[in-house]
């Protein structure tokens, strides 16, 4: 079959970091917050936060590694507390 | 480890089971969810009983993708395959498991007893660890489920939070404790060389010895490959510099810290008739190249340059290494001799006299 097109897997891996960063590592709200959230982490300083939970190369960028990590099937709570 | 604070308050839990999966009998869910309740109360004062009825402290359930009221959903099969709520009112407390997942007693798809005894730690007030080894590790890792799951990273995690066992004097079994290096009785599972050490392993644990000085570093398997079930039962190093563990009928491959990909594999692709269901022994041989199997009172030889298990094989142990003539437990070839072991007993053997040189007791390598 004729591979599929390089860019494809790259939005499908945009969108596999950027589901996997907020559901895993995005605090998540605390029902008793009053009014707005300020400081918002960036993509890359969440990706960067968990590529060092995992003890993987921090580089802030979804590598190859990074990847790999994100598809393994795992727990659903977050690995950042509240 | 990590932990969300306040755990409860209270030692006495309540559980309730609301619902099954089809994946597996009642009974068997049953028995998976106490064993994971078990693991917990084995390593502090927490006491666990089962309600049928009303509301539990920890409600367990079985749901797919939008589930009830709960704030989180599930994504299909893979991906997140469980996720529970810290202690407290409501949803505190709670565990669910994805439906969508294949849910085992067994190594096939994900064993519901291990991840219940994960998802049990965030009801109790763990958080994940980044620790590898530790069951509280995000990511789902198969370990065999007869052995103890916590690492030492788990219990600290939640005797900071409720404290050790009473010290009653109770049934609980006793959580199992790392060997003894200079025990006199000691056994292995498997002994290999790997470059210029040798390792010894047994159960979840591997000794590492440097022939040439006296250091023995005891570790976990899980701490190099954390992939690898504990409980290896044979293992040698090849002319490849990569290391083959054997359990069961399954083998892997190992290259420095990295399980090539493709394994495990079955050990009848190296020749092996159906019949053969486990390997006792293997060893390579150096200046060969063939690697002995041992199975039983038997033994196969293979051809580690042509890939190949060489012909008139199995042959009887004791008839081509006299003197070796119990079930060999492990061996590994050091110096032009090889170290069979069987219990606690070990014998030198020399190859080219063919003969039993010496009989030493099995912790000879530990300096003790």
């Amino acid at each position: 079959l004729p591979v599929r097109p390089e860019k494809d897997d790259k939005e499908e891996d945009t969108k596999l970091v950027e589901d996997y960063l907020n559901k895993f590592y995005t605090v998540e709200t605390d029902p008793n917050q009053r009014g707005w959230k300020t400081n918002v982490e960036s993509t890359a300083e969440k990706l960067k936060r968990m590529q060092q939970f995992f003890g993987l190369k921090v580089t802030g960028k979804p590598d190859t590694e990074t990847l790999e990590m994100m598809k393994k099937p795992r727990c659903g709570v977050p690995d950042v507390g509240l | 480890f990590g932990v969300t604070l306040p755990g409860w308050k209270k030692n006495n839990l309540t559980y309730r089971i609301v619902n099954y999966t089809p994946d597996m009998s009642n009974k068997d869910v049953d028995k998976a969810i106490q064993k994971a309740f078990k693991v917990w109360s084995t390593v502090t004062p927490l006491v666990f009983s089962r309600i049928h009825e009303g509301i539990a402290d920890i409600m367990i359930a079985f749901g797919t993708k939008a589930h009830g009221h709960c704030p989180r959903y599930f994504d299909g099969p893979l991906g997140v395959l469980a996720h529970a709520f810290p202690p407290g009112n409501g949803f505190g407390g709670d565990v669910h498991f994805d439906e969508d997942e294949d849910w085992t007693t067994g190594l096939e798809g994900f064993n519901l007893f291990l991840v219940a005894a994960h998802e049990l730690g965030h009801a109790l007030g763990l958080s994940h660890s980044s620790d590898q080894r530790a069951l509280m590790f995000p990511n789902y890792a198969y370990i065999t489920p007869s052995e103890f799951p916590l690492s030492p990273d788990d219990i600290s995690g939640i005797q900071s939070i409720y404290g050790s066992p009473t010290k009653s004097p109770d049934k609980r079994p006793a959580t199992p404790t790392s060997p003894k290096t200079c025990g006199s009785q000691i056994s292995f599972d498997a002994v290999t060389t790997l470059r210029r050490e040798v390792m010894f392993l047994k159960g979840r644990h591997l000794w590492r010895v440097y022939p040439d000085n006296s250091e023995v570093e005891l570790e976990l398997i899980s701490a190099f490959w954390p992939s690898l079930p504990s409980g290896i039962q044979a293992a040698y190093e090849n002319m490849k510099d990569q290391i083959l563990f054997f359990k069961g009928n399954n083998f892997w491959v190992i290259s420095g810290y990295q399980v090539l990909l493709g394994y495990p594999k079955n050990i009848n692709t190296l020749g092996f008739p159906k019949g053969v269901k486990k390997i006792d022994a293997a060893v390579c041989n150096k200046h060969t190249g063939k690697t002995d199997f041992f199975i039983g009172d038997k033994y196969w030889r293979y051809d580690e340059n042509s890939q190949s298990m060489e012909k008139g094989y199995p042959r009887r142990t004791v008839n081509d290494f006299p003197g070796i003539s119990q079930k060999v437990d492990a061996v590994f070839q050091h110096k032009g001799l090889f170290y069979f072991f069987h219990g606690s007993r070990q014998l030198e053997f020399d190859s080219t006299t063919k003969k039993v040189t010496r009989e030493i007791k099995s912790n000879s390598w530990f300096n003790c």
